[in-house]
């Protein structure tokens, strides 16, 4: 959690409080501030709004605002907590943190499932994991025959699918997750333990004095 | 900690592949 001994933090008009989102955070205040910085530079990119939406989010990730992905598609939606079409500062700071080291496997498991479950049904289902499958073969230009994809599906299904309805339920995913660990290895950026040192070139002074931990 | 199951890859190893879920170019700026 973020550890803070203060009198000042900045504030920020219109958006949540650092030394707030330290305190529900595995980031420190002055992550945060480092975190806003970005922020700003991400969220004035196309639209000087304060507010991070779908074109600036992808050009942010991709350096291309035409990039198009189901898979990007999915993750601006998961980032976009409050379903307003834009991310705000909280938000932002709020799901990069399920990436941090430091985050519980339990938020890096729901996180993944939410993104598989795309259309939000409760289950991860066999389309939807066929559907990515495609996307992803085909970002990748790898190409394999049908026939193995449904075998790829029935395996993966048959060790997930415990009780055999034909879909992922959240319950069977965090067995099937705690079995294949590797599984929640793309929910890990290990630099987001120090990004204030990894990263200089969007940290500024704090007036926050902290002391970690 | 276990390690993955040894059955054939599964599909979510190679979703998990993509590009578009590795957060990494929000912080090349």
């Amino acid at each position: 959690m973020g550890c803070l001994h203060s009198t000042a933090a900045r504030e920020y008009p219109g958006h949540e409080n650092p030394v707030k989102l330290a305190s529900e955070t595995a980031f420190s205040v002055s992550e945060v501030e480092a975190l806003y910085e970005l922020f700003k530079s991400i969220s004035c990119s196309v639209v000087d709004d304060g507010l991070i939406n779908k074109e600036e989010f992808q050009l942010a990730l991709f350096k291309n605002r035409k990039k198009e992905n189901l898979f990007a598609n999915r993750i601006f939606d998961l980032f976009d907590v409050k379903r307003k079409g834009v991310i705000d500062f909280g938000d932002f700071v709020r799901s990069l943190n399920v990436f941090h080291p430091n985050a519980s496997l339990e938020e890096k498991t729901d996180f993944t499932f939410r993104l598989y479950d795309m259309d939000c049904t409760g289950y991860i289902e066999r389309q939807e994991v066929k559907q990515m499958l495609i996307a992803l073969l085909c970002e990748s230009e790898m190409k394999l025959a049908d026939d193995t994809i449904e075998v790829i599906l029935d395996q993966t299904f048959e060790d997930a699918d415990v009780d055999g309805d034909g879909k992922i339920g959240k319950t069977e995913w965090s067995d099937f997750v705690i079995k294949n660990p590797s599984l929640l290895k793309i929910m890990t950026l290990p630099y987001l333990r120090d990004i204030t040192t990894t990263f200089p070139s969007f940290v500024f002074n704090s007036e926050v004095d902290e002391i970690a931990t | 900690k276990g390690s993955d199951s040894p059955t054939i890859i599964n599909a979510f190893q190679l979703i998990g592949m993509s590009s578009f879920l590795d957060l990494s170019g929000f912080f090349e700026q």
